[in-house]
């Protein structure tokens, strides 16, 4: 790792930040969510906290910009450079800029959270089918208004699950109109627009007016990028229209043809040699969590490092289970030192209403919404429980099959296969537990809930709990570093998993029986010795290994073996 | 049908990004990252000459030290990156 010269750093550790705009690639909460998540990359390690003004002057100033933005330092278009920030210091020093004309995502693709619709403003499920015909971007068909809409399960036929998608017709961000929907036509200086235009800018930035005379009313908002739209070009975002002709010939996909770069474009019009209308494919995009995650450590102090692996690296490249090496750890903790005490408050964004997916059953549709100001652990909407490959740990709870991954958890009912619910935050539902459950039951009689995390425990009635307590207590050796599946036996016996052993736990008396540890592949022949899950469910059960299960009946033999993924989830 | 397609590069407008030769975009990468300048110990500052710039741009990124221009170091030149000067100013 490298410091700057001088090895400047913030005199203080309450740093601040500020979120001067937003990109028109993603929803605003993502973008907040996502910077959210990437100072708290640096207070994981060091004393340092983050708190987020709405206003005034913050230490770090956070803003999307495109080519010159205000700066000597004027970014290039598509690709090359996707971001830059200042060292710590005074002015414009610590603040970060981020290239808005590359296509920001979460890593991989579009992000399409929906609004309105039925399905509580879910992301966009890809391919999803409607009328027998498979969509892999928002669609009008269907609608006679218009509006782009998605499914945000795999079959709409099915789940008659969706939401519009982001468009002009449905809102604007910034401006002047507090998110109104654009009026087409409308008038600006004399002439009339039919679509979003970056006329009377300089930034290059898409607006439209909100009324159909912005020369009268000055009424204006900027447009969301939809999920079909180009990026770059001349075309103002503009679809790419199938087929098109480029020097004669006729395309009907994305091509490099013509470019040096190898980028692939499209042209908006059918013919590009007539009209020469073009823009740039979307694509994967990058994930502005990680460039964020980068240039947040320039802001804290950190030069570029050597090390491929490291966040400090000057290359972007897209991880997906993400994690700050140890250079980037010791490069910090050099300026600020290491994280003491007991575990700071994260940073979160502040804001009015609770967190966007509240679990229902924990919710009262009587309620009246609180409006007053809480600070909420926000649930990240983007995070897909069919991107999971492997659970922290699979239980069921009240009926209901849960999957628990790094403190958030979805359920799907086991009554009507009634699709996929969350991700909902564990610590909402259950505020004493860590985020990372390697193990959970439910007592059928009492109703107790019991979770495992290392080598500690809790116990949930209701909304009491007792714990942590070491799962020592319970009569398990030392040894064992955590419990990694729980199935009942009976009446108030519980057999406990972990490695190639398991124990038999008289939940009466919080005492292991004697007679064990046993052997598990001994009891349960055909099955991996070294399941992280172990689970009842149906009258089956289950020990998962990675992304698969292997199934028990009754009669102890392996009846089937499958995927976590399409057999459990219906992904 | 197996007669390759003659590419032809065209200049799309509005496009930031141009059509550069290798050897420019090398010069532009090291200049603007800062491998060309030597800061010298009584504050003056000098320019080295490329095939020294392109080592202290390898070791810098882990390629093999070679000072030219090759294949490898080519690529890494046009991967998507921050902004910021490899060599401080």
């Amino acid at each position: 790792y490298q410091t700057f010269a001088g090895d400047l750093k913030w005199d203080h550790n309450d740093v601040t930040y500020r979120i001067i705009n937003y990109t028109p690639d993603l929803e605003s909460s993502l973008v907040d969510d996502a910077f959210a998540r990437a100072f708290k990359v640096w207070s994981d390690v060091t004393p340092l906290t983050f708190t987020r003004l709405f206003d005034g002057t913050a230490d770090i100033m956070i803003s999307f910009g495109k080519a010159d933005h205000g700066d000597p330092y004027p970014f290039d278009g598509k690709d090359g450079l996707l971001a830059h920030a200042y060292p710590p210091g005074e002015g414009m020093q610590g603040d970060a800029h981020f290239d808005d004309d590359e296509f920001w995502t979460l890593g991989k693709g579009a992000v399409v959270k929906t609004r309105y619709g039925n399905a509580d403003g879910a992301l966009c499920h890809f391919p999803f089918t409607f009328e027998g015909k498979s969509y892999t971007t928002c669609t009008t068909d269907g609608r006679s208004d218009n509006l782009p809409w998605c499914a945000t399960t795999a079959d709409y036929g099915r789940d008659k699950k969706f939401g519009f998608c982001p468009s002009e017709l449905l809102f604007t961000f910034g401006g002047n109109a507090d998110g109104a929907e654009c009026v087409f036509p409308f008038v600006f200086q004399g002439e009339e627009y039919d679509s979003c235009t970056t006329e009377g800018r300089s930034d290059g930035y898409r607006w439209c007016a909100t009324t159909s005379n912005f020369d009268k009313d000055k009424k204006y908002g900027f447009c969301p990028t939809r999920d079909t739209t180009t990026i770059g070009g001349n075309s103002d975002g503009a679809p790419c229209h199938f087929p098109f002709v480029f020097l004669g010939k006729e395309y009907d996909s994305c091509t490099s043809e013509g470019r040096g770069d190898g980028k692939l474009w499209c042209a908006t019009t059918d013919n590009y040699d007539d009209d020469k209308k073009w823009g740039f494919c979307p694509d994967q995009g990058y994930s502005l969590f990680l460039v964020a995650a980068h240039e947040f450590g320039h802001a804290l102090g950190l030069d570029h490092s050597n090390i491929r692996e490291a966040l400090m690296y000057p290359m972007y490249s897209y991880v997906e289970d993400f994690s700050l090496h140890e250079d980037d750890i010791e490069g910090i903790q050099y300026l600020y030192g290491r994280k003491t005490g007991p575990d700071p408050t994260p940073p979160q964004p502040d804001f009015t209403t609770t967190t966007p997916y509240p679990d229902p059953d924990e919710t009262d549709p009587t309620d009246e919404p609180d409006t007053t100001t809480t600070t909420t652990r926000p649930v990240d909407p983007s995070i897909d429980a069919c991107k999971v490959t492997k659970f922290d740990t699979i239980t069921v709870i009240e009926g209901e099959l849960h999957f628990f991954k790094d403190g958030h958890y979805w359920k799907m009912s086991s009554r009507s296969n009634g699709g996929l619910k969350g991700p909902f935050s564990i610590s909402q539902r259950w505020p004493a537990l860590p985020a990372v459950i390697d193990s959970a039951f439910e007592n059928m009689l009492t109703r107790k809930l019991y979770f495992f995390s290392g080598t500690r425990f809790w116990v949930y009635t209701g909304k009491s709990v007792l714990g942590p307590r070491s799962i020592e207590k319970l009569g398990l050796p030392s040894t064992v570093q955590k419990v990694e599946g729980a199935l009942q036996r009976g009446k108030g016996k519980v057999l406990l998993f972990s490695g190639e052993n398991y124990w038999r736990l008289d939940e009466k008396a919080q005492k292991i029986d004697k007679g064990y540890p046993r052997y598990t592949d001994v009891v349960f022949g055909g099955v991996p010795n070294d399941a992280h899950d172990v689970f009842q469910y149906k009258g089956h059960i289950y020990f998962c290994r990675d992304r698969f299960y292997w199934r028990m009946n009754s009669r102890r033999q392996v009846d089937r073996v499958g995927y976590v993924k399409y057999d459990l989830l219906k992904c | 049908w197996s007669i390759p397609l003659k590419t032809r590069f065209v200049t799309f407008p509005g496009d930031i990004l141009k059509n550069i030769s290798d050897n420019e975009l090398s010069e532009n990468y090291l200049t603007k990252f800062g491998y060309m300048q030597k800061l010298h110990r009584s504050g003056f500052q000098s320019m080295v000459s490329t095939e020294k710039a392109l080592k202290r741009m390898q070791r810098q990124m882990g390629l093999e030290e070679t000072g030219k221009l090759d294949k490898s170091t080519l690529e890494v030149m046009k991967r998507p990156r921050c902004g910021v000067p490899d060599v401080a100013n």
